[in-house]
């Protein structure tokens, strides 16, 4: 019960005969705190229980939808979407194309990148191609022409350099970019 | 100690563990907009 | 066969819900169906359909294309079970009722599952049952049910779902891992799922912390049972991982569980796990602002906090067993045949394992002497309250007399372990954390020990030492008992002879 006990746990070297130490003094926690979005020194606390996706980081592999509610108001708003004064209906994929024709910009990036490998991806990527913008393939991003300058078009035609207005999902919002643009890179 | 049976069903479930997509909220109406779709390769397929 | 009829009724609602989302007016239809029907009409019925249900989801997940939507039919029944409960007219019987009904014909079909298939028994089908009737209750519940028109049905439900949590948590004990071991890591997932740890952690009044207390005693149970201080089975390493961060988003989110319940938690940690005891003991009420402890200046008499006894939820006196009325006695008007029954009345009868740094067995009843000393010291904060400082912060006061002596008179053992009780209060500002500082303080300084006097200081800079080599989290209480220690002008630790023995100690020590 005295001191000598401590031995084991303080010499490092012979950690592995005793004590297995990761379980006894235990381990340095930031990176544990911070996978689970907690960040000791920040004021603000946020509580992260209600969006704990798994007791273990390797199982943590996707976000997990968090309690919430949609307001009656949210739901049944008329008069729009050429919906007359009954609520927009979504259950055709014909009328469903047409709807998505009236939404801004803004919200088909985000239809796009909320709803992977759903159909709604697929019409808003056409609808958006309609509106000239084009999906760079390994940038991951939608980019459309500045259209206050023409690019240059290079030699071999491959590419040209221009000023291109990209859409970045990180920060949400459109920022224009000195840019070469090779067109095989695009779709 | 662990009975040998005991130790090998923890295992197993140590295999099977549940991960967050096992955890997800359930959807099983999907809107035909919200419905799988193959999309590009190219796309994000992680939201 | 009836349970085929069941089956086609199961496999249309499956189907129905695919097609319609589940509060269309078909879903009510059907229900209401079922009822009329005779398919849920009574009890037993009500059991034979789930029985089919369950079967036919769990096997319809078994045999599904694992990059299909395998949780398809299990997530329907989930559903059902909440559109029961929300619907259904419970005038002759409860809803509490019902929803054990179906929760124990679950666990039939659960543990015939486990014990049929053994090692092949795959808990994710009823971890995703169970998870999703979280999800489909939280969505039911959104909003403290608003959805629910009829106000006599959203009254009913508001009371309701206490039971809801009740229920689902008696079932969970129920499965715990030490009953279900194939289940093991699926009941750890579900005790922290998002819509159900925090539910419990925020009912009005505290009222899912006793079931919280079970579960997390059950996991802790577990953990002590099979954990080999040098062999820990990797299963139980895995288990050992998620439990901490389990218990970081806890004390994130609601420190003031651990902060209250850090007496029943430590009595089932085992020892061993000292970065996780000290998780639990550093954690302190969110709306306080703790000074630092390494400054130089503080003093602990001094700190304000240290005037406000800290929140206990379950009040260790209800564990002293038969010593409750010696010990209360005794702190009224010590005696010394008082001091004897509680002396000897700390000993177990036959040795128990217990995972120690330095020990492998006890004598000793650690639970009651974990009790007598939270006891003491929630009484010596009250008697302060209600007469004054002076009648506690001295070494004759029965309230300290009642902790030497238990020292004086008991083993070597028993020694350690009432250092380790005063230990495991020395937590953030508080009152209890400012006497035990002085208790331990005025033990390690005092002269009455005799011959023992040297044992028992080795004793306290063990059990201090041992809290702050470990890694961070470190108890606000341990650094500044520990510094006031180190500050001793009269001698210095350092030159001790029991930390002189042994160089490693002495080099902490030092650069302490």
């Amino acid at each position: 019960y005295g001191l000598k006990a401590l031995l084991p746990l303080i010499r490092q070297e012979d950690q592995s005969s005793e004590y297995d130490s990761s379980m006894t003094l235990g381990i340095d926690l930031s990176p544990v705190l911070h996978s689970l979005g907690i960040h000791p020194n920040s004021v603000y606390r946020r509580k992260v229980l209600d969006t704990f996706q798994s007791p273990w980081v390797e199982t943590s592999r996707s976000e997990v939808e968090p309690r919430f509610f949609t307001p009656d108001s949210f739901k049944n708003i008329p008069n729009v979407l050429q919906a007359g004064d009954q609520p927009p209906s979504f259950n055709s994929v014909q009328q469903d194309h047409a709807k998505i024709a009236l939404f801004q910009d803004e919200t088909l990036f985000y239809l796009f990148y909320k709803h992977p490998g759903t159909v709604a991806q697929e019409l808003t990527y056409l609808e958006l191609r309609k509106r000239n913008w084009r999906y760079h393939k390994t940038l991951k991003v939608w980019l459309t022409k500045d259209p206050m300058m023409e690019p240059i078009v290079a030699q071999d035609g491959a590419s040209e350099r221009g000023s291109y207005v990209f859409f970045d999902p990180q920060r949400w919002e459109k920022c224009q970019r000195d840019f070469v643009l090779f067109y095989n890179a695009i779709m | 100690d662990m009975p040998v049976s005991m130790a090998s069903q923890l295992e197993s479930s140590l295999l099977n563990c549940p991960d967050s997509l096992d955890a997800d909220t359930p959807h099983l109406f999907q809107t035909p907009l919200s419905l799988p779709h193959p999309t590009s390769i190219f796309f994000p397929n992680e939201t | 066969t009836n349970k085929e009829r069941m089956y086609l009724v199961f496999t249309e609602w499956v189907k129905l819900l695919q097609r319609v989302p589940s509060d269309d007016v078909g879903v009510l239809v059907f229900i209401r169906q079922m009822v009329s029907k005779g398919v849920l009409d009574q009890s037993d019925k009500l059991i034979e359909f789930c029985k089919a249900a369950i079967e036919l989801s769990v096997n319809s997940f078994k045999e599904s294309d694992p990059t299909s939507e395998v949780f398809i039919a299990i997530d329907a029944f989930s559903t059902l079970i909440v559109k029961l409960l929300c619907l259904l007219d419970f005038s002759q019987s409860t809803r509490k009722e019902y929803f054990e009904i179906i929760f124990s014909t679950i666990t039939l079909v659960f543990s015939e599952d486990q014990a049929k298939n053994g090692n092949n028994f795959n808990e994710r089908p009823y971890f995703r049952l169970l998870s999703s009737l979280l999800c489909e209750w939280e969505y039911l519940r959104g909003h403290n049910f608003a959805k629910i028109k009829d106000a006599r049905a959203r009254k009913e439900l508001k009371e309701f779902e206490e039971q809801f949590f009740e229920v689902f948590a008696s079932f969970l004990h129920a499965y715990q891992p030490i009953a279900f071991p194939g289940f093991s890591f699926a009941w750890i997932t579900l005790l922290s799922h998002r819509m159900f740890l925090p539910r419990l952690l925020r009912l009005p009044d505290k009222k899912g912390w006793p079931k919280l207390l079970l579960l997390f005693s059950d996991l802790l149970k577990f953990m002590g049972q099979y954990t080999k201080k040098s062999h820990v089975p990797d299963a139980i390493s895995v288990v050992y991982k998620g439990t901490l961060r389990i218990f970081l988003a806890v004390g994130n989110d609601t420190p003031e569980f651990l902060v209250e319940n850090h007496y029943v938690l430590l009595n089932y940690l085992p020892m061993v796990y000292m970065q996780l005891r000290n998780i639990i003991l550093a954690a302190f009420p969110k709306k306080l602002s703790i000074p630092d402890p390494y400054d130089p200046n503080l003093e602990i008499e001094k700190t304000e906090l240290c005037q406000d006894a800290p929140l206990i939820f379950y009040d260790p006196v209800q564990d002293l067993k038969n010593l409750k009325k010696p010990v209360d006695n005794y702190l009224r008007i010590p005696t010394t045949s008082l001091m004897r029954t509680i002396s000897s009345g700390v000993y177990l009868n036959e040795y128990e394992r217990e995972n120690g740094i330095g020990y492998d067995k006890t004598a000793v009843d650690v639970k009651l002497i974990n009790a007598i000393v939270l006891h003491v010291g929630i009484e010596a904060a009250l008697e302060k309250e209600k007469t004054s400082a002076n009648a506690i912060f001295n070494t004759e006061s029965s309230y300290y007399t009642i902790l030497t002596n238990l020292i004086t008179e008991g083993t070597t053992e028993v020694k350690f372990y009432v250092v380790q009780a005063i230990s495991n209060q020395l937590r953030y500002p508080n009152a209890h954390t400012l006497w035990f500082n002085y208790v331990l303080k005025n033990m390690f300084t005092s002269n009455e020990w005799g011959d023992n006097k040297a044992e028992i200081q080795e004793i306290i800079i063990r059990t201090l030492l041992e809290r702050i080599i470990t890694n961070k989290p470190h108890c606000w209480g341990v650094i500044v008992t520990f510094t006031d220690l180190l500050r001793l002008n009269d001698e210095s630790l350092a030159d001790l002879s029991f930390i002189k023995d042994i160089p490693e100690v002495e080099l902490i020590v030092r650069n302490l």
